[in-house]
């Protein structure tokens, strides 16, 4: 099937703005190989949170809980 | 519960707050009620005490503002971040900060209540992190309940009494604590299915699940129909029509996918019950026969869904007709031809052809435990 890149690509930013305000994606305290390293484990560690199945990957029901209204207080320790 | 990294807290458990502006969108008397409700959220279960003040610094500054506000946290409009607050510290410690791009309301589930929003981010000025928690207040997602039947959740409560201590007093406060699928003790409040799928309601929550899916998911009731009550007592699927009916108490819902019907709750005693039934235990509906099944106490009635009366020679007694199930039944289902009625941690299978139980099981396995 087309793959709708519109879609594709504002999910993608909702994944880095997310990642970024809460759970210190920009600011890590560790050093990730890459930048597709750092936001798999960002994700693992964001999935792991909220109880959701752990894959690293953006799928259906981690960018469902992304796009829920909620604090703006990180999920991790600063 | 997670506390704050570093466990950050406040000296002394007598603190100050102070409103800094108001919301357009509520009144100043109500804005000021959600504050103190917020705050009494947390006074009333460990030792701390909330005053106000109207000018200075206050150990907490309550104020609302849209985008950037000089905090290095921006806001970002419209929903995504509702608010933030700062942990116990001086100056911008403690600190909360509401989303002005926000619609605030007092009550009612449209737009974000502020009172439920205020008692989330006072957790993190007190030195809570977020939880992992579903059900707790300081979980990290909004969601929507009737903030006159708002009660603290254990977890929010032993957090709060880890940092600061419990009350000075013998009778310690208790509150709902999130159901587990797998816990051995699992039992429901009502069971009804919907359009292929079934839903177990257990006190603030159900949980949801699909015959095609191995995980069941556990919703807030009020995240589906927000001016619904906890607890439900009992509940079934009217084939007819397409609906799910809920019972509490003496009312009764009709639940049309994510609507509620307008007109509800009325009355069970319309349906034909007498005045001295005082609550529905447990009910299904015969999708062949459009005969619904209702339960209550040691009898239960049929209702005839196609001609919308109660019909003549019930209540009978369900020992005598459903032999070795039981009273007070907590809820009913019919599957693949037999009955199956829930009682505590028990499932037992009723065979309505040989009329007696085949089998019992634990409830928790109808969450595939």
């Amino acid at each position: 099937a087309p793959v709708d890149q519109g879609n594709k690509d504002e999910d993608l930013n909702l994944v880095k703005n997310y990642l970024s305000q809460f759970y210190n994606y920009e600011n890590v305290g560790q050093l990730y190989i890459n930048e597709t390293v750092a936001t798999t484990e960002k994700l693992k560690e964001m999935q792991r949170f909220f109880g959701l199945e752990v894959t690293g990957k953006p799928d259906l029901e981690t960018l469902a809980v992304m796009k829920k209204a909620r604090c703006g207080v990180p999920d991790t320790g600063d | 519960f997670v506390l704050t990294d570093g466990n950050p807290k406040w000296e002394t458990t007598t603190l100050t707050y102070r409103i800094v502006n108001y919301t357009p969108d509520m009144h100043p008397s109500d804005v000021d009620r959600a504050i103190q409700k917020a705050l009494e959220v947390w006074s009333n279960v460990s030792p701390l005490t909330f005053t106000r003040l109207y000018d200075g610094l206050a150990d907490i500054m309550i104020s609302f503002h849209s985008g950037e506000h000089g905090d290095n946290s921006p806001f970002d409009g419209h929903d995504g971040i509702l608010a933030h607050a700062f942990q116990p510290g001086r100056n911008i410690g403690g600190d909360a900060h509401f989303d002005e791009d926000e619609q605030w309301t007092k009550q009612g589930s449209r737009g974000r209540n502020l009172f439920l929003v205020a008692a989330h981010e006072f957790g993190h000025s007190l030195g809570l992190s977020h939880s992992t928690d579903p059900g707790a207040l300081m979980y990290p997602t909004y969601s929507y309940t009737e903030p006159n039947l708002f009660r603290l959740p254990q977890d929010d409560i032993d957090g709060i009494q880890t940092v600061y201590g419990k009350l000075d007093s013998p009778v310690q406060p208790t509150g709902p604590t999130t159901p587990k699928a797998c816990d051995p003790r699992t039992t429901f409040d009502a069971i009804a299915t919907f359009r292929g799928e079934m839903m177990f309601f257990k006190g603030r929550h159900f949980w949801r699940r699909h015959p095609q899916l191995v995980d069941v998911e556990l919703f807030f009731i009020s995240l589906f129909w927000p001016n619904l009550p906890s607890s439900i007592d009992a509940g079934y699927e009217n084939f007819q029509k397409d609906t799910v009916v809920l019972f509490k108490g003496k009312q009764y819902w009709v639940l049309d996918g994510y609507d509620v019907l307008s007109g509800y709750p009325r009355s069970i005693y319309e349906l034909g019950f007498p005045k001295n039934v005082k609550k529905i235990d447990a009910a299904f509906s015969d999708q062949q026969t459009g005969k619904t099944y209702l339960f209550s106490g040691f009898k239960y009635w049929r209702y005839d869904e196609i001609t919308q009366s109660m019909e003549q020679g019930y209540p009978r007694k369900i020992l005598k007709d459903f032999q070795g199930v039981g009273r007070d039944l907590d809820a009913v289902l019919q599957q693949d031809g037999y009955i199956h009625f829930f009682k505590g941690t028990q499932v037992f299978k009723y065979d309505p052809n040989s009329k007696r139980v085949v089998s019992v099981q634990q409830s928790n396995s109808w969450l595939n435990c």
